[in-house]
């Protein structure tokens, strides 16, 4: 464990922590895509099947865990919760997720670093990982709502991409024959993606500035 | 396990 490494998954879950609390606070989730949100929860199910049959480190299985429970709080949050729910943008909300989730699978079933149950579900959510980001992307130019997609969230999400990378270029720094391919690659096209998101949260946030200007 | 890489990583 690096300083990087810990401060990216500091980042990671704070973001995710910052949105939980954010949506039950204000008891309302717009402008936050539930279809990215129920693509993370995926992905956190489909990495951690590890937590049965390897044990790593309690701190290890202690985050796989609260991440699974925190990204299903959101999700059940944002589905069931009886105040919530109703502030979600449904008919904004249209982004064709299951293309994602099939083509993501797909891609995992060619390129996985062993072939086995686990490890093609574990190339599959690193894949879904970096791409769950489009619906709330597209969710955001549709709507330009910046009110509930907090700063906070976008910063620590960013952060924790970047934080990562710098966490793989110190470890194939310091450790022998460290490769990350699969992580890496992937790692980098959810960060461009992200960069994008980015763009268009601050584009958004600017306009919304500029329209409160006093009447 | 043997020969198995573990993902260390979150």
């Amino acid at each position: 464990m690096n300083v990087f490494r810990l401060a990216g998954d500091m980042t990671h879950l704070l973001s995710i922590l910052l949105l939980l609390l954010k949506i039950y606070a204000t008891k309302s989730c717009s402008g936050v895509s539930r279809k990215t949100q129920e693509l993370y929860a995926i992905v956190f199910i489909f990495r951690y099947l590890d937590l049965f049959t390897d044990f790593i480190s309690v701190y290890n299985t202690f985050m796989k865990v609260v991440f699974i429970a925190s990204s299903l709080a959101i999700v059940w949050c944002m589905r069931f919760h009886p105040v919530v729910r109703r502030s979600y943008d449904r008919e904004l909300d249209t982004f064709r997720y299951f293309f994602l989730v099939g083509a993501s699978f797909a891609l995992a079933l060619i390129w996985h670093e062993k072939f086995s149950v686990q490890e093609v579900f574990w190339a599959f959510s690193i894949y879904l990982e970096a791409v769950a980001i489009l619906p709330q992307l597209v969710l955001l130019q549709r709507s330009g709502n910046v009110d509930n997609l907090t700063g906070q969230y976008v910063f620590f999400l960013g952060a924790y991409r970047a934080f990562y990378i710098l966490n793989w270029i110190y470890r194939y720094l310091t450790e022998p024959r460290f490769t990350r391919w699969i992580a890496g690659t992937s790692g980098v096209v959810q960060t461009a993606l992200y960069a994008d998101f980015f763009y268009y949260y601050f584009i958004s946030w600017k306009n919304n500035s500029k329209l409160k200007l006093p009447a | 396990p043997l020969g198995q890489r573990i993902h260390d990583e979150l």
